[in-house]
């Protein structure tokens, strides 16, 4: 189970761009 | 072709739209105290695609709790202090009768992005970090 930092951490990174 | 550091002086999103854009401005982000701001916007984004995605209804309660707790529940946070009140109710409101939307942090993210536009962007484009970088 997630903790709710992390579950924010994989939020964030999921809507940053990737690498070019 | 244009170099990626001259593009981000043309509009927050490709500043937003550049992995090396993105970490020069949160560091200056940080070193005036307001990273959250951003982290706040790319979580808004990363929750709207979470929900567009085949996804579990109780990891999206989990994490429109974990936004709401870490950025909005404390008046005093540099989020939540930019943020108008009614917004912050509405967000309040579909968490306490579990009314998970995909859109139900588009408001707060807005707002969010124009005191960016308005304010931190273009603080960044004069500050010493990116005057450094280019």
């Amino acid at each position: 189970i997630d903790s709710e930092d992390d579950l924010l951490q994989e939020c964030i990174s999921s809507a940053m761009p990737k690498k070019k | 072709p244009t170099p990626p550091y001259l593009k981000w002086a043309e509009s927050l999103h490709s500043l937003l739209d550049d992995q090396d854009g993105i970490h020069l401005f949160r560091k200056f982000l940080k070193q005036e105290d307001c990273a959250d701001m951003l982290d706040f916007w790319f979580a808004c984004s990363g929750f709207r695609k979470l929900d567009a995605s085949e996804g579990n209804e109780e990891k999206k309660v989990k994490l429109a709790k974990a936004i709401y707790k870490k950025y909005i529940q404390d008046n005093n946070g540099i989020v939540s202090r930019q943020i108008k009140p009614a917004t912050k109710s509405f967000i309040r409101d579909c968490l306490m009768r579990l009314h998970i939307d995909p859109a139900m942090f588009d408001q707060a993210q807005t707002e969010i992005q124009s005191r960016m536009e308005e304010n931190t962007y273009p603080l960044f484009l004069k500050s010493d970090i990116y005057l450094e970088y280019t």
